[in-house]
């Protein structure tokens, strides 16, 4: 299962969450406005928080999250 | 399976129950307006807890929780 | 398998009925109005019973249990 | 696979049967009315009966059963 | 895999027949006006045969049997 | 798999052919007119025949047999 | 996988074939007119010819075989 | 896997080619006019040639070959 | 998984080319005007190379291949 | 999964990419124009490269490289 | 699982990030405008990044990534 994510802004962050009975960030992705990541939730990856303006494309739908 | 949620306010409080025997909150994320997290059913959560108002987009539509 | 309740009123609650060879409840969450609950069938729990004004959105639509 | 109960008077009964070679009733829950049961058939649970007025949602619809 | 059974009068039996290189009757289950009963496909079950007035709901629809 | 007959006269007749290197009838069941069977396919039938008047629903449809 | 065969005249036939290295026919199943036989694939069974008039039902629609 | 095959002339050829590293008729099999096979892809067979003229009945629709 | 080809003109050239680190034919089959082939990715084909005037019907439609 | 190719033009490239901790060229097969190409990925190829004019039939419809 | 990606201008650069406890860049493919490449998801490969002006076709439909 994936997603789809494109950055409406510049610095949008993603971020990936552990996986586990720990919840930490593992990682953070920054994207430039225009820019896409397609995504995967992973061994290591079970929860994605998304920070500034950006389109998440997903089972359910487009979501947007909005900047500041 | 996931389902992805975004915040209509600030201080969006995302809580993850525990899988097993026993139910308890492992995890407690927090959101501030605008921000989405998707977010799976994993080894270590079975149940999700949503407080504040936001947006809960999963499987049977989208939902809206509403703040105080 | 998740269902999603959203709660119409205070102090809705929902119990979970043991998996196995007895049913008792191993455990019961209160929500307040507006809170949103997102919770899975699994090893520990085969039934959920909920009383109170509550949205149980399932896979066959969404049925609105009555309170009191 | 599961199906949805909502009570629609007071006093309906869920009875469940045994899996298995024999076929007992090892328990009943009564539902008030407006009170919701999710139910899961398990290893333990492979038919269930319901007395009483009641609405049953299922994979093929919603059945109604009608109390005396 | 389930079907649902609404009885439309008294005294309407549902019979189980044994899974197997034998087929008997296992089990016989009664059902008054307007009880529903719920039951799966199992182990011990292989086919089920329905006398009297009643609605059966399936994968293919609804049929309703004939009392005498 | 399974498959629903409804009889629409007396004496219609169900046959089970042995899944296997012979074909034989390893059982007949006579439904009455009104009466429902829900069969499946197992690991002892891999065929079943049906003489007499009778509505057969299955995944392609309703088939009716003619009696003679 | 099952096919629904409906014999519109006398003496339908309905040949299996044998699965494996060889291909000869293990089984010869006569049809009268009206009658109906539901038959799958199996371990031994792996293509199946009908001679005389029938309706072939299967996952592709219904194909009709003409008698001579 | 199947497909199912109406001849619509005198002696349609239906060839099974090896499945393997090598690729040989395996067996050929002669439809007369309205005869049908219904035929499964197996571990022997991993190709399928028509010739004469036929309604090929499959996944994608239906083809018609076309005889010389 | 099959894709069906009919040829439209004498000489259609179907190649299998091997599943694996080398990528070579390992079988041409020639299709005359009017015959249909019907074919498996297996263990040892991967890929397919069409030439000729032919219809490949296959998951995404119909697909028509150009003579020279 | 496989994906349909047909060349609009001469000397379309199409190139398969390695599996695994390396990506490098494994094969480029060329298609003249009106020529066809089916391929699966496998094993050996997770990812594909295409040049020059043709269309690609895929999942999400029909893509069509544009040759230089 | 795969996507498919079409340059809509010179230079667009596709970055595989690493699966597991680390996420690195571990290739980078160049695309010249016209240019096709249709890439899963893998052992190693989790997240896709895509910069420049191209076409992304998914699971969820169509998204363009725009050149700085
Ligand atoms: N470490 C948590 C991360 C997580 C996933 N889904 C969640 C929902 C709520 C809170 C935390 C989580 C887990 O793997 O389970
Ligand atoms: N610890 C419980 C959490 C839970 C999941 N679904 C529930 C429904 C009701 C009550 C608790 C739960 C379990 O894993 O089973
Ligand atoms: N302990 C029971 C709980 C249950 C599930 N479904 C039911 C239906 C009716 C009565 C009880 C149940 C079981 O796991 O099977
Ligand atoms: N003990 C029976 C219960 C049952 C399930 N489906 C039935 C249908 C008819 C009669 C009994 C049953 C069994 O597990 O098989
Ligand atoms: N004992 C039989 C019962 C049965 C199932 N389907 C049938 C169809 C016809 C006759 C008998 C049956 C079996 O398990 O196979
Ligand atoms: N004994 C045969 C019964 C059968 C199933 N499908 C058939 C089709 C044709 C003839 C016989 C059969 C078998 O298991 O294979
Ligand atoms: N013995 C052959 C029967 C068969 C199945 N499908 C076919 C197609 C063509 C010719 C023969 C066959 C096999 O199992 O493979
Ligand atoms: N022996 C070949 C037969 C075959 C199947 N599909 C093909 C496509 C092209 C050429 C040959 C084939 C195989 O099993 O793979
Ligand atoms: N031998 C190659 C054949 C192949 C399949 N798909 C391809 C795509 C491009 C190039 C070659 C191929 C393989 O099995 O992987
Ligand atoms: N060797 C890489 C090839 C690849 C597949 N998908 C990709 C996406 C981006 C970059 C490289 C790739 C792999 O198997 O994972
Ligand atoms: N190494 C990470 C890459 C990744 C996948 N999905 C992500 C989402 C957010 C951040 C990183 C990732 C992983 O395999 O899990």
């Amino acid at each position: 299962d994936y997603i789809v994510i494109k950055a409406l802004e510049n610095g949008v962050t993603i971020m990936g969450l552990t996986r586990g009975r720990d919840t930490k960030f593992h990682h953070t992705e920054k994207l430039d406005k225009g820019e896409i990541m397609v995504l995967q939730f992973t061994e290591h990856t079970s929860a994605v928080k998304i920070r500034g303006k950006a389109e998440v494309y997903n089972r359910y739908g487009t979501v947007t999250s909005d900047g500041s």
